[in-house]
This record gives C-alpha cells, structure tokens and sequence, in this order.
C-alpha cells in the first residue's frame, strides 16, 4: 500500500459519504443518474466476488463489503425516491454494457493451464467490472451536462470519484517503478475512465470553481 | 512477483 493507493482510496470513500450525505440530507435525487449508481453496483458486485475465496487484508474486505453495501443502499434510495425525475438519465446503458462483457469475455487474465472454471469465470468477471467501471460514469455526466441545476454536492461527488482516478494512475506508475506491478488491463481502462473525468473537470471548474459564493 | 495473479486493488 502506497500512499497513492491509500489517497485515491479515501477519495473514492470520500464520494461515497457525498451522495450518501446528499440522498439524505437533501432529501432528493435530482440529479443524480441512476443508471451510473446501477453500473458501479454491478461494478463491486462483479469485482468483489473473490470475498469469497480469497482474504488480502481486513482493509481489503471492510472496505469492498463497505463498497457493495453502500452502492446497494444509494440504488435502492435512488430508485424508490418519489421525487426524482429521471427524465433526462437516457443513457442507452447497453451500449456499455455488451461491449464491457464481450471484451472481458476476449481480454482477461485468465489461466486456464492452473485453477478451476470458476477460478476462471471470476477472472472474467473482474475484467468486466474494471471495463465497465471505465465508462460507467457517462449516464451521470450526460445529465450534468443536460440539467441547469446541479447541486454543487453532487458536482464535490464527481471530483472525489476524479481525484480517485487520478490517484490510482499515479499509484500504478509508483508500483511499476518500484515494486514491477503492472496489469495492463487496469491500467488502461483506468487511463480511460481518467480521461473522462477530465471532460467533468472542465465542468466543475466552469460550473463551480468560477461561480462566485452567494 | 507471486502476488501479480491477486488482485490486491478496490
């Protein structure tokens, strides 16, 4: 654990207690896609399923059970909110869906030579969730993009999942240097998902940075 | 190094 990794962690955490402090607080979801929270669900969901087999660290599991749960609960809030206009989540979700699921089916990390089947399943698996990690943000930057009134917590939420990304790049590089880590599956779809968040930057410094307090 | 195969990452 570096202290890239550990940053980009708090951060990925920190956005989390944004939503969640959002959704409760403000009592409403506008604004916030539903779609995208689908995404990150099936995201840990797919990716965490080695909480089953295999223990790295009680940081490792506290936090992908925290993960799960948290995602779990933002879905259900979302979706049963009264109030919330999903009029413009119209995001074709397919789209990233099927592609994200037939790449991981072609690129992955599997080794069929050592391990079972679903050794081997979960591996897919993985590779999806990392795939469809990348682009699971765009329904929610698509409504940024459309609706005017965007609460500024939810625009503090899109930059801690930003700051998250970028720290993971830079934790990646600080693990191939020193210690020869390389997965080039992660990495790339990470350099990906990263460059999307630079669009959402380009908003956040527009829409919140350059509004003056009221 | 042996632990390549895990993934150790969130």
């Amino acid at each position: 654990m570096n202290i890239f990794r550990f940053v980009g962690d708090m951060s990925h955490l920190a956005s989390f207690f944004l939503l969640l402090a959002k959704l409760i607080y403000t009592k409403s979801s506008t604004g916030v896609s539903l779609k995208t929270q689908a995404l990150y669900l099936t995201v840990f969901v797919c990716r965490y399923l080695d909480l089953l087999v295999a223990f790295v660290s009680w940081y490792n599991e506290l936090m992908k059970i925290f993960f799960i749960a948290a995602s779990a609960y933002i879905v259900y809030v979302v979706a049963t909110s009264t109030r919330n206009s999903n009029a413009s989540d119209t995001y074709r979700v397919e789209f990233l869906v099927i592609p994200a699921l037939v790449l991981a089916c072609f690129v992955n990390e599997t080794h069929w030579s050592k391990g079972g089947w679903s050794l081997n399943v979960m591996e897919i698996l993985w590779a999806f969730s990392i795939y469809l990690e990348a682009v699971a943000v765009l329904p929610q930057l698509k409504m940024l993009h459309q609706l005017e009134d965007t609460t500024n917590i939810t625009m503090h939420y899109m930059a801690s999942l930003g700051i998250y990304r970028a720290f993971y790049l830079l934790n990646w590089v600080y693990r191939l240097y020193y210690e020869g880590y390389w997965h080039p599956i992660a990495v790339v779809a990470g350099i990906v998902q990263t460059l999307l968040y630079a669009d959402f930057f380009i908003l956040y410094y527009q829409s919140v940075l350059l509004r003056l307090p009221s | 190094s042996e632990n390549d195969d895990e993934h150790d990452e969130l």
